[in-house]
């Protein structure tokens, strides 16, 4: 399964 | 982290206890939307989530830790303590069409079908136009405290700072781009416009902040 992304902003 | 990031989100802190100190010093809510406050505490929960299963730094977390207490707190304060300084007869923006514009676009527009990626993109969505009630009210009103027109000003400051951000992160990070954020992002910091107009016309010429009749 796909990776969820990463949000790595606020 | 780049230099306009940290700035914005300095700035975003700083929004918070500048609004924390205008009701703490005037004991008072006066003039603050109680729509815009609860939206934001929806914002920061529904982002956030990713706090029980992802680490990115310990700044990232003690943020968003941040984010939620303080927007919570605020709220109590206008529900509770400072509740008789609550006016909702003036904080008459409808949200629901706000919220309801915002799951649909959400539902389209996201990086994955799953829960939380489609609640962090409604909050993006959502944080975009949270602001609404509360210029909406300044709008109706046609002034504001001083105070007031500080914290909306260092809440746009922050969402201006993001745009420097992600050229920068565009340039560096070997052509990034979050289309979602950036597309919301650009609609949020041009609602800030009209008000920074005044602002910088007329607030920072120390005078009160007074839209024309």
């Amino acid at each position: 399964p796909e990776e969820e992304k990463t949000h790595d902003e606020l | 982290m780049n230099l306009f990031r940290l700035l914005g989100d300095l700035s975003h802190l700083a929004s918070i206890f500048i609004l924390l100190h205008k009701i703490q010093t005037t004991r008072s809510c006066r003039g603050i939307s109680f729509k815009t406050q609860a939206l934001y505490v929806t914002v920061f929960v529904a982002r956030y989530l990713d706090l029980f299963y992802r680490y990115v730094s310990l700044y990232n977390s003690v943020m968003k830790l941040f984010f939620i207490a303080s927007s919570v707190y605020i709220l109590y304060l206008m529900k509770y303590k400072y509740r008789p300084t609550n006016d909702p007869s003036i904080d008459t923006f409808r949200i629901e069409y706000l919220l309801g514009p915002c799951v649909l676009l959400s539902l389209i527009f996201n990086y994955k079908f799953s829960v939380t990626e489609v609640l962090w993109s409604f909050s993006i969505f959502l944080e975009s136009v949270a602001i609404l009630p509360q210029l909406f009210m300044l709008q109706r009103t046609g002034e504001a405290e001083t105070i007031t027109t500080h914290y909306l000003a260092a809440l746009g400051v922050y969402r201006a700072l993001y745009i420097p951000n992600w050229i920068y992160r565009y340039i560096t990070e070997d052509g990034v781009v979050d289309p979602i954020a950036v597309t919301a992002g650009l609609v949020q910091t041009g609602l800030y416009i009209d008000f920074f107009y005044v602002y910088f016309t007329k607030v920072l010429q120390g005078q009160k902040f007074e839209l024309p009749a």
